[in-house]
């Protein structure tokens, strides 16, 4: 009946009555952020002719930029402890979503579940996560390149020639391997990925990584197969997470949000590695 | 050397401009994974003879007393890991990779409710409990019988160095949450 609330001292996530990601509050600054999961129609095209080639492996071609949403409405469970506070949150039968603030932290994660997508109605799928709000980014986002050096994207535009986007989804669309960005001159958010996945801004304060695909058609660009993945009968499961950053664009008492978030960046990609021991036999002061 | 070997062979064909970008069709994917899984599992013995020197006091290896199985949970990012769920007692070990100092949040599958954790100056961790969410696509295609993850911050760890913790069952968790099924090692 009323937004539910998760995080800490650092960051507040709301969700509204539809379960839906709504604001975020950090750094003294309460924005509108939403977060939903869509999905792209898969061109199906001629491959005989260059430019009207399907989707598949090595292309990105929305079916006339046509998306749709997964869902009008979620499903939340919240838990909430000294920890950790997360909602559980399920789109429909093949997406759900964890969503999770850890008590010492001032950043949130998404951590997403995605697929077997459905292809019953012989459409193929290209399921995205899209985070908005209202930062006024004028068509600028910036994406990393392999970790190293973030470069800056321009909306329809390349540095150095004059170009004409014919597909305004797929023209816009950038690798991204570890992060992606964007801010104003007051707030600033920044999505880390946990692998390489395609990225975009298509419109101002809107951030969106594509997550799992499943098409029907090859696009006739040397693999020879559609991307279906039906090896295992009904499709492939993603399992995957996001690190949401959202703050002020300047510096915070001398440390900026971005040194945090490339801090963060290094300990997420290389985390602890995790050796487990059956230690049944042993009691505590035995096994130290 | 042959344990390493096959990982400097397998991430040598993974360098293949197809493995980077997966254009490759689906049956080579396949064989990518199995290669990756088979090499991961190789470099497991050298993993689990070296920590076994490193903390394991040299006048006790020669009796193997001490000497543990380091296993590798590489489920573990779809929750699910055999030792966790499986046995009242356990421990986990971590090693930092990283050139600094770190501290992680920890999530490990479990079959009950209540753990009690200890670190390795014998000082009892705040823990919690949470739910593995029951959503259709998380239920029917995990062979797992983690019903719970058990969270705990993991400080101080030191930079290229491990830390290790015992966890326990509690006795209440113990009688009422017993595992329905032993979960697949696949």
């Amino acid at each position: 009946s009323s937004v539910t609330f998760i995080g800490n001292e650092n960051i507040k996530l709301g969700f509204d009555t539809n379960g839906f990601l709504s604001e975020v509050t950090a750094d003294g600054l309460t924005r509108l952020v939403t977060q939903d999961f869509l999905f792209y129609e898969g061109a199906v095209g001629n491959n005989a002719e260059f430019l009207n080639r399907s989707s598949g492996a090595y292309i990105f071609r929305p079916n006339e930029n046509k998306i749709d949403f997964s869902s009008d409405h979620v499903e939340i469970e919240v838990y909430k402890g000294d920890l950790v506070e997360e909602v559980h949150q399920k789109f429909n039968d093949w997406i759900s979503q964890v969503v999770r603030v850890y008590k010492k932290d001032s950043f949130a994660e998404f951590e997403w579940l995605v697929g077997p997508i459905p292809i019953d109605d012989n459409i193929g799928k290209e399921v995205i996560t899209r985070f908005s709000s209202d930062i006024e980014s004028d068509g600028v986002f910036y994406t990393d390149s392999n970790g190293r050096e973030m470069i800056k994207r321009k909306l329809n535009h390349r540095d150095t020639w004059d170009v004409k986007i014919n597909e305004e989804v797929a023209g816009n669309y950038y690798p991204i391997t570890t992060k992606i960005d964007l801010e104003d001159d007051t707030a600033r958010m920044a999505i880390l990925t946990d692998r390489a996945q395609g990225g975009s801004s298509l419109k101002d304060g809107s951030l969106e990584l594509m997550v799992h695909r499943r098409l029907l058609r090859d696009d006739a660009f040397g693999v020879g197969e559609a991307l279906n993945e039906t090896e295992y009968g009904e499709g492939l499961i993603a399992r995957g997470k996001h690190h949401l950053f959202f703050g002020l664009s300047k510096d915070r008492e001398g440390v900026s949000l971005k040194s945090l978030e490339r801090l963060v960046q290094l300990e997420k990609l290389l985390p602890t590695w995790k050796f487990f021991s059956n230690v049944e036999n042993y009691t505590a002061e035995e096994w130290r | 050397d042959p344990h390493l070997n096959f990982m400097r062979e397998t991430l040598g064909i993974m360098q293949h401009h197809d493995a980077i970008t997966g254009t490759e069709k689906e049956k080579v994917a396949l064989d990518y994974a199995k290669r990756l899984s088979v090499s991961f599992k190789a470099c497991e013995a050298t993993t689990r003879n070296v920590l076994n020197q490193l903390s394991v006091p040299a006048s006790q290896q020669q009796s193997g007393k001490y000497v543990l199985e380091f296993k590798n949970c590489p489920l573990l990012n779809i929750t699910s890991c055999p030792v966790s769920e499986s046995n009242d007692r356990f421990s986990l070990t971590l090693y930092n990779p990283l050139g600094h100092v770190v501290s992680e949040y920890i999530r490990i599958p479990v079959s009950g409710s209540e753990y009690k954790i200890i670190d390795n100056k014998g000082v009892e961790l705040a823990t919690q409990v949470v739910p593995v969410p029951g959503t259709v696509n998380n239920i029917k295609h995990r062979a797992s019988t983690a019903k719970y993850e058990l969270v705990f911050r993991a400080t101080n760890i030191p930079a290229l160095g491990y830390r290790s913790y015992y966890i326990e069952k509690s006795e209440s968790s113990r009688k009422t949450l017993k595992p329905q099924a032993t979960p697949k090692a696949t």
